[in-house]
This record gives C-alpha cells, structure tokens and sequence, in this order.
C-alpha cells in the first residue's frame, strides 16, 4: 500500500508538472510530500511556479493562474485513474481567451476515456463540444432544457 | 460511453419530466443566469448519492423538491433517474445498461433503486466507489470551486491523491 | 445614534429593494432586522426572490443572481452615502450577457458621485469605459501598463 | 473628481516605476491571466493603509516586495502613492491635492506620508476613516469575492450598514 501510493503520488505530480507547463507554456510544478518519511501518512503541498516568475507561495497567484492550476491538478488525476465522466461547472470563469482555448483543446484530448458535462458562459468552451444544452427559465421557476447546435447561438 | 442519460423530476427547477441525452465526448450546457444550469449538476451529485445538502447549495434536504412558482404548486416529491452504460463492465453489476433512481418525498423518505429493484443508500455508494464516482470525487467540480483544491489542507489533499490510487 | 441606524437601514433596504427589482426586471429583496426590538444591536439578514420563483433561502441563489443581489446591494450604499470611488474586481465574472449590460448601466448611473475601477474580461464592461488601461505580463514577472482606446481591442 | 493618480514602484509585479492616471467616470483594467490587474487593485488597498496581508494576496507583508524574476533582482523597497483631488475638501486637510505615500523596505520599516510629510499609520488612518475608504469599505470588492457580504453574518453586515450610517 505504501509503495502504490507512493508510485500513484509520482505518477500523478509528473502529470501535474506536464499539464501545467503545457498551460503556461513554461514554469514549473510539482506536488511536495509535506513529511516524506511518513509516506501514506503524509499531507500534499502544491508548488507551482509560472515562466518568467520566480518561486512564491499559492496565495500570490491570479484568479485565472489559480483556475489553470487546479485544472493541471484535475487532468493529472484524470490521466493517472480516469473517472467514467467528469462534471464541470463554470470553471473557465476566471479563464482569458488563450487559456479557455488551452483547457477546451485538453478537455478535447481526454475524452477517449473521460465524458465531460461543463457548464459554462463561454463560446470557446462551447465550440469544443459535441453535444449542446440551452437552459431557460420560464414560468413559475420551471426551467426548460432544449437541445442546441453551435449555429443557433448567436455571436455576441 | 458511461453516462448515457439523465432525467429529472420535481427536483429544484425542474417539476415536469426533463432528459437529457448525453453523446461521448463533450456536453456543454449552456442558458442565463439563474436558468437552472448547475442545477443539472446538482441533480447528477445527488442521484450519485450526495448526503450532504450544502455540496447542493441546499439548506436541507427538503429544499431539494421543487418549491412551486406563483401559479404552481410545489411538487411532492423530487425524482433522478441516471441510466448508465455498461458495457465495458466498469459497475461491478452483471447488467450492460445500470439505471440508479434517487427519489425523495415530501414526507422526508428516500427511496434508492438500481435498475428499478429498491436498494439501500450503501448499495448505491458501494456502487460507484469503485467508480471514482463516490463521494469527495475530484470528477465533480462544483462553481465557484474551482481552485478549492488548492486552499484544501494537505491532509486533505493526501485523501484526493489516495481516492485515485 | 439609534434613530440614525434606523434611518439609514430603511433607506439602504429601500435602495437594495429597488436596485434588485431593476437587476432582475421583477422578484423582490429587502434588508431584515434579525432582532429589531434591539435596534442597532441587531443583525441584518437579506431576503431575495428572483421574479417567477418562491421565497427561498439565498443558498438556492445562482452564480449570477448571487453576484447582481450583492451588486444591487453594493450600489444601495453607494448611493445612500458614496464612497469617492470604488475598486471592483471581476465582479462580472459569474454575469451572463444581459446582466453584465444591466450592471454596465448601473456602474454609469452612478458615476456622477463615484469613480469606479474596474477590472474586467468582459467587453460589455469595457464599453462602459472612459478610460482604458491595458496591463501585460513582460519578462522577469514585471508588468506593463499601457493606455488603451476601446478600438484597440478586437472583437473575440 | 476624487481619484486622480497612482505610482507603483518595487510592489508586487512592478519593480520600475508604474503610473496610471484615472479619468472621471469608469476605468477599466483589462489583460491577460497573470498580467498583474489585481495587483494595480492591491496597490490601492495597500496605499490606504490595509494591514491584513491576506486582503492583498500576501503571505506576509514582506511578500508586497518584487521577488525578482529570471534575469532581475528583487526590489529593495516596495512604494505606492495616491494622488487625490480635494478641491472639494472631502479629505480634512488643507490641500486642493492629497498625495499619500506607503513606503515598505526589505528590512520591514514602513513609512507613511502625506503630501512628503512622514506621518503615522493612525494618521493615514483617520485620514480615510471619514472618506469610507477605511477598513472594510464596502468601496473595494475583490476578486472572487463579489458575493461575499451574502455569506456574512448577520453582526458582520450590520457592522458595513453602521460604516455607511
Ligand atoms: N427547490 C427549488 N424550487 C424552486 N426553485 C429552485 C429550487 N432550488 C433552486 N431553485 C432556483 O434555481 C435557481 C438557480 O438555478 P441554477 O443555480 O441552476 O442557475 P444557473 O443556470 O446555474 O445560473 P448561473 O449561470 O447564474 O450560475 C435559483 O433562482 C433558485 O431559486
Ligand atoms: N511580490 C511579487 N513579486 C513578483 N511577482 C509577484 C509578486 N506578487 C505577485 N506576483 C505575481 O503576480 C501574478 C498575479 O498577478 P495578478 O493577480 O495581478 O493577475 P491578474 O492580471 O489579476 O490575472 P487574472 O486575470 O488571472 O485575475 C502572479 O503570477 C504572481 O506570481
Ligand atoms: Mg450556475
Ligand atoms: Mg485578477
């Protein structure tokens, strides 16, 4: 049990590091063992560092810098021990235009052996998926679900 | 193809029968402000088993049941219903199609039902353990919370990696 | 003192009321004594029903109802007793199109008495914009910030 | 017209010296992820005299200074100062123009001015008290927390009601 966690642990800070470096274009990260000699016992630290920027805590990061971080986190974990389906709501809220762009082509490049459901207000994300749900509310608080194509929503 | 459809009743803003067919790959929902989006997501946490009420911005259980609108009364009872597929055999079940009912009623009982057959909460937790579908699930990520991983403590964090491995 | 409270909480209430109702073209929000019988003692709790949909508590509210019922409230004490100028940071972040216009509105209603800085990734905020600073990230983690005109901006 | 001007030297993302003139009316900051917007935010915050480093992003204050990047070494000091038009007399003082100084150096002395007068952190204090710029002003809303004054409790918003009463 020991050494499967410790193998899960490296596996998944490598695939951390990879999916961060391909957000930021640069950087680093890793996932720290807070008391390594306590092996399963242990608490996990991130530490993530964007190009260009020397080594700070967590804290200092941006909204957007933080959303691209804990989805690098989320992708490791998809990638190490895949869920069947994964539901995402409104996680590019703090995301820029490039790094929508970025989290919509790497959801893209899971979905062989993860489904996504995201929620979300942006057309970026929305091009990246195959299938499309408008929700509405109408009357007395009932909302209605109706199925959609990319050609039906306007640009804004 | 795992999540193969979803349908909802009397739950939060949905009091008629609403479904949705999911496709593999990406299934975007998208609609104003206060539509009933994440309310959707709500649904899917809960017929999963969900126990706690505020990972479902409900105060209480009871809040989960459609509480009415100025010419509607409120529904008497809340009902989901995911029907997976599972032909790949990842649900420890001998069944290639696996429907979970969740449904509550205004009385505060809850019946669970797998592929129609009423069960209890822990057959359907035990369910989707296995899954990484369980509770505390990275595969659930609720709005607003995006970057909660990151303020977790690491003892929390620790639980997230030993969930996956 | 205790009269004083009482006025200014039935005037803030009042605003609240009426900036809510004008957010979400109906429904109806006010401020409420906890303990009025203990005056300025007292907490204050809010009360919102978005229109259509019964009183329920604010848990139920959405991302975006959840952001235009505090900006509702921000703009009730802006204009009972305005602050010379206010920093908003990506409060629009959760809006959809129509609400960010109605808070885009709100923001230049209110700009005889305050000046607003806002920080922003929403074109529909922008526009509401008279001035206009650009801010990028150049080598070594140093910013640069530059003036910007609105045609500057493509359109996404 | 009450906020004319703002230099940032040595804070956070900025180590030469950063100036941004404000217009009457509405000033949008916009960029990229990371490209240091809040941090002009901060800046403000800071200037006004914020002693919770966790309301300006900082682990400890020490953190305001620039850390350095890959080719450019830390700042020895971190300085904002706020340019204010008092032609109206909103801030006591006896000046048409207040310009305040918050000066941090890397041995942790802090200096406070006004108008190149050092003064004490009660004076710039007191100075903003009257203004509602002080601690917790409802007048600066960071990032993520819009929705914030709807999770307080109810003693906590009564205290932002007292503020503004
Ligand atoms: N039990 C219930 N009965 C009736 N209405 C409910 C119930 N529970 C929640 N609601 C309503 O659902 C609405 C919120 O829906 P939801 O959170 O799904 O919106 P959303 O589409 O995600 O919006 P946003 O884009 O702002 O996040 C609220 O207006 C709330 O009043
Ligand atoms: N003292 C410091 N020295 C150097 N860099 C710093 C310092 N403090 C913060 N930073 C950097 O500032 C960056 C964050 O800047 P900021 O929060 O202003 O971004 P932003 O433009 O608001 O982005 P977003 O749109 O994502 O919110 C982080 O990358 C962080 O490393
Ligand atoms: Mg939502
Ligand atoms: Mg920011």
């Amino acid at each position: 049990v020991q050494t499967q966690f410790r193998d899960a642990f490296n596996r998944i800070s490598a695939g951390f590091a990879e999916a961060f470096t391909r957000f930021f274009g640069g950087g680093a990260a890793q996932l720290v063992l807070t008391a390594p000699e306590r092996g399963i016992e242990s608490g996990i630290e991130i530490s993530a560092r964007p190009p260009g920027k020397r080594q700070q805590s967590l804290a200092l990061l941006s909204g957007g810098e933080r959303s691209m971080t804990a989805v690098a986190l989320l992708f490791a974990l998809l990638q190490f021990n895949p869920a069947p389906f994964c539901v995402l709501d409104e996680v590019d809220a703090a995301m820029d235009e490039a790094n929508v762009t970025r989290f919509g082509q790497a959801l893209s490049d899971l979905t062989g052996q993860t489904q996504f459901v995201v929620v979300t207000h942006n057309r970026v994300t929305m091009e990246a998926a195959g299938t499309l749900y408008g929700v509405s509310m109408g009357k007395d608080g009932a909302s209605s679900v109706l199925s959609l194509r990319l050609a039906d929503i306007p640009e804004t | 193809m795992y999540l193969k459809r979803l349908e909802i009743q009397g739950f939060k803003t949905f009091p008629s029968r609403t479904v949705l067919e999911f496709g593999p790959g990406i299934t975007a929902i998208i609609g104003p402000n206060g539509s009933g989006k994440s309310n959707v997501a709500d649904a899917i946490r809960w017929v999963l088993g969900e126990q706690s009420p505020r990972l479902m911005r409900l105060r209480r259980m009871e809040d989960a049941l459609y509480a009415g609108g100025s010419r509607r009364p409120p529904s008497g009872f809340a009902e989901v219903t995911i029907w997976l597929d599972n032909t790949g055999g990842w649900l420890p079940l001998a069944f290639s199609e696996v429907a979970v009912t969740r449904r509550l009623h205004r009385s505060g009982d809850t019946d669970y039902l797998i592929n129609r057959q009423r069960v209890r909460l822990r057959d359907v937790n035990e369910l989707f353990l296995k899954a990484r579908l369980g509770q505390n699930s990275y595969a659930i990520m609720g709005q607003g919370l995006v970057d909660q991983v990151l303020s977790l403590r690491p003892e929390e964090r620790r639980a997230l990696i030993e969930e996956a491995a």
